[in-house]
C-alpha cells in the first residue's frame, strides 16, 4: 500500500528478528492461500477419504488433464450407499460444495465392478427420487453395459446435474440383464464395491461462469 | 530479478519456503507439500523508479542515467512484484472431496521498482 507523499513500506522499515519474520511469513502464507481459494477459514475435515481410495482415484484420472484458469477439478467419493437387498438397485449420495459462480462442464462417474460379475448387465443411472420417477420427470443420465470387471467410467450429462443446488447429489443405479439373457440380476453388493477402497467416485470439472453467457445463449 | 543477498539495500526478491506441515495444514492440503512464498523488499532510489527488473544491462544503465538527470518525485516508488505465477493445489474441501485448482498470482517471480 502506498499513500500520497509517504514512503513505500516495502522500501525500508525496521528489520524484524528472524523468528518474528518467520511468524509473519507463515501468517501471510495462511492469508494468501485462504484468499486464493476463496475460503474464510481452513476446512475442518471430519471424514477424510481413506488414503488407499484416494490414491486409486487419483491414478484413475487423466494424466496431465488441464484445469482451466480459476477452474476446478473435483473428486467426490460416494458418502452413503444404500443398496436394495432384493433388487440390483443402489443409491449413491455425494456432498458437493461447488461455488455457484462456477459452471459444471464435465461429469464422470467411476464404478468398480467386482470380478463376480455373472454376465453382461445393463446399468442405468437416474437422478435419485421415486417421486421424480413417478411424475415422469426423471432423466436417464447414462446407460452402460457391464461386460467386464474392473473400473468403468460413465460420462454423465452435466446438464442433468446442474439443478442440484442443495449441495447433495443422489444418483440411483439400476441394473438388469440384457434382453434374451436369462440370468437373474445379482444384488448390488455382489456387483459393485460401494464402500471399500474401490468405492465409486464422481469426477467433476468446473470453470468460472462467463459474464453474459446466459444472455448470449438466450439470444 | 536476483534473490536478495544478506544486507542488500536495493529492491530484490526475498525467498521463503513455507512447509504446510509448519502451518499444521498438511491434513487438508495434499499437494504440494509446501510452496515458495517470495516477496519484494528493498529501497527504490529515485533513479530506479519505474524500472521493473533492475538487472544490470545496457538498457537499464541508460534508463538509470535518464532517471538520474530528470526530476523524479521522491518516496513514490515501491518495490513491488512484477511477475507472478500460479500455484497448483490439491486439497480436501469441508465435504472430504478432493479439489484440484490453480490459484493465480501465488508465487512472486520478479520484483522491480514501480
Amino acid at each position: 500500500a502506498q499513500r500520497a507523499g509517504s514512503v513505500c513500506p516495502s522500501c525500508g522499515g525496521p528489520t524484524l528478528a528472524p523468528q518474528a519474520e518467520r511468524a509473519l511469513v507463515l501468517e501471510l502464507a495462511k492469508q494468501q492461500i485462504l484468499e486464493g481459494l476463496h475460503l474464510t477459514g481452513r476446512p475442518i475435515i471430519t471424514h477424510p477419504p481413506p488414503q488407499a481410495a484416494l490414491t486409486r482415484a487419483l491414478r484413475r484420472l487423466q494424466r496431465g488433464s488441464v484445469v482451466p484458469a480459476n477452474g476446478e477439478q473435483v473428486i467426490s467419493f460416494a458418502a452413503i450407499t444404500e443398496s436394495s437387498t432384493s433388487t440390483c438397485s443402489s443409491t449413491l449420495t455425494f456432498y458437493l460444495s461447488t461455488p455457484r459462480s462456477h459452471h459444471l462442464y464435465h461429469a464422470r462417474l467411476w464404478l468398480h465392478v467386482l470380478p463376480t460379475l455373472p454376465s453382461t448387465l445393463s446399468l442405468r443411472i437416474f437422478p435419485w427420487g421415486p417421486r421424480r420417477r413417478r411424475r415422469g420427470s426423471h432423466v436417464l443420465l447414462a446407460e452402460h453395459q457391464l461386460t467386464t470387471p474392473g473400473w468403468h467410467a460413465l460420462t454423465l450429462p452435466s446438464s442433468g446435474l446442474r439443478h442440484e443446488e442443495s449441495g447433495v447429489l443422489k444418483l440411483q443405479l439400476d441394473c438388469r440383464p440384457l434382453e434374451g439373457n436369462s440370468t437373474a440380476a445379482p444384488q448390488t453388493q455382489q456387483l459393485l464395491d460401494t464402500a471399500g477402497e474401490q468405492r465409486p467416485f464422481l469426477e467433476l470439472k468446473t470453470r468460472p461462469k462467463e459474464p453474459g453467457a446466459g444472455r448470449a445463449r438466450r439470444r | 530479478t536476483p534473490s536478495c543477498e544478506p544486507e542488500t539495500p536495493l529492491c530484490c526478491r526475498r525467498d521463503h519456503y513455507v512447509d504446510f506441515q509448519e502451518l499444521g495444514w498438511q491434513d487438508w492440503i495434499l499437494q504440494p507439500e509446501g510452496y515458495q512464498l517470495n516477496y519484494c523488499s528493498g529501497q527504490c532510489p529515485p533513479h530506479l523508479a519505474g524500472s521493473p527488473g533492475i538487472a544490470a544491462s545496457f538498457h537499464s544503465a541508460v534508463f538509470s542515467l535518464l532517471k538520474a538527470n530528470n526530476p523524479w518525485p521522491l518516496g513514490t516508488s515501491c518495490c513491488v512484484p512484477t511477475a507472478r505465477r500460479p500455484l497448483s493445489l490439491l486439497y480436501l474441501d469441508r465435504d472430504g472431496n478432493v479439489v484440484k485448482t490453480d490459484v493465480p498470482d501465488m508465487v512472486v517471480e520478479a520484483c522491480g521498482c514501480s
